[in-house]
């Protein structure tokens, strides 16, 4: 049984890359057969996982986007085993342009995906920062979205547009977008900001947040520097337990 | 003589909209008359200077760009004496796909800045965290362009593309975009990361990279909740030194 999950929020540096990359690492090393998707033209997810963005010489997203290529043609492993990767350089950014006049624009990845021939349990998207074709297309092709949120201020103030847009994206593109859950991140116990938009934010959504929370840990950090996700950086970190004990509650939830 | 300063990087969460409103107010603290134009449909500037979203009844940048409104009608006094803002809500998101096919669409920023009779000595832009028409119109207006760079690794790789924008939009849009200088943000001392990214950025960047450093400081992160900048919010604290260091820096620089 595939499962689709969107990692998204307009705002930016929530920790959404981290999140995209680090779960699906601890996904594939729990054994699941896992796919991450890059959908942001920084190509953070890219680099996160160690691909070298000038070997990709034209198979990228970017092909798979606009000259219909087969998005199995873009897929190569990760540094985990059962973790692959379909990877993005800058020239994504294109898409939006480039897109925008086309009828189908909004449904290009779900038909990439539907297309696919090779079989995952897990496909992770990473999206931009923005409620631009590129999230729209993410949304459009998953069965659910998780919702980095960095325990701060202005990251609050930014969920209810981001729920707008999932009701909307529910209502006119796809009817099984399902919110997976909202996680807290960057949690710094020494602030009593954290705390009190922690409470905030469980106020709001109640039990679509999930128990997991994930620390400010500067491990997770250093990990991109390397090319590696936080499992192979420094496994015994907070971050790693986290991301760890994140995956033990999404299968839960999976499950019900 | 009107200085104005876009503040981008579409890298997100790297203190673009905490720079604007903090450079902002302590500029006009120093006396010089000063506008900050909300140019993010996240609207995280508006709300940091303590402007409610639902008092703006169609008096925001979105009717500027959409609706040939004036930017004088627009513009309402901020927290602090000399302090003025252009405010924003989320419905300008609409104004990308609503540009989308208008000739004109690079350059509304500029012309409504030369249609106003308003006199500030500086002007400031609160960019959104992507390459977009908001971007875009920024860097038309702008005499030149500040870039808040967070001390981590995902913020360096994406500073070659800005570069690049930058470029691009001097060749042919903006012949006088000058890069005003680049801005270490959330440097936290007790890290090897940040040392080792500022010292590469320093590396990349040379003298066009401000002396002054922004520290990581909980205040600064705390200051938005109460709708307050920094220099009423924490007045001692170091992230109000770290930006009246910056405005001596910045000023001494465009005397020369
Ligand atoms: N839990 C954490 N502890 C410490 N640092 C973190 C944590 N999560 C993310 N970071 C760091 O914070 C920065 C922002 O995170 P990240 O780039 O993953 O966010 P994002 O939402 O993907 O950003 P963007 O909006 O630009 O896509 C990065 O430098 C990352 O390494
Ligand atoms: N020097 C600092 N010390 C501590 N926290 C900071 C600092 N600068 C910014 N922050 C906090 O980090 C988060 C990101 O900063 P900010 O929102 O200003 O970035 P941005 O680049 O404007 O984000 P976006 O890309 O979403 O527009 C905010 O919650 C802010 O309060
Ligand atoms: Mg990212
Ligand atoms: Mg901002």
């Amino acid at each position: 049984m595939r499962r689709v999950i969107a990692i998204a929020n307009q705002k930016g540096g929530v920790g959404k890359t981290t999140t995209a990359v680090n779960l699906a690492a601890c996904l594939a090393e729990a054994g699941h057969g896992t796919l991450l998707i890059d959908a942001d033209p920084q190509s953070n997810a890219t680099s996160g996982l160690g691909i070298d963005r000038s070997t990709l010489d034209g198979h990228t997203l970017y092909e798979v986007c606009l000259d219909h290529a087969d998005l199995d043609s873009i897929i190569r492993p990760g540094p985990v085993e059962n973790l692959f990767i379909a990877p993005s350089t800058k020239r994504l950014a294109g898409a939006e342009i480039e897109l925008a006049g086309s009828s189908e624009r909004d449904l290009i990845l779900r038909h990439a995906l539907a297309a696919s021939r090779r079989s995952f349990e897990f496909i992770l998207i990473d999206c931009p920062p923005s409620l631009n074709i590129l999230t729209v297309n993410a949304l459009g092709a998953a069965d659910a979205v998780i919702v980095p949120v960095q325990c701060e201020y202005y990251a609050m103030e930014g969920i209810s547009s981001l729920t707008e847009t999932i009701d909307l994206v529910r209502s006119c593109l796809n009817p099984k977008l399902d919110l997976g859950g909202v996680l807290l991140t960057m949690y710094d116990s020494r602030t009593n900001l954290s705390e009190q938009v922690a409470a905030e934010i469980r106020r709001f959504f109640g039990n679509r947040v999930f128990q997991t929370v994930i620390p400010r840990n500067v491990r997770l950090s250093e990990a991109p520097s390397h090319g590696m996700p936080i499992i192979q950086y420094d496994p015994s970190s907070r971050g790693a337990h986290a991301y760890r004990a994140l995956i033990e509650e999404l299968i839960e939830r999976n499950e019900k």
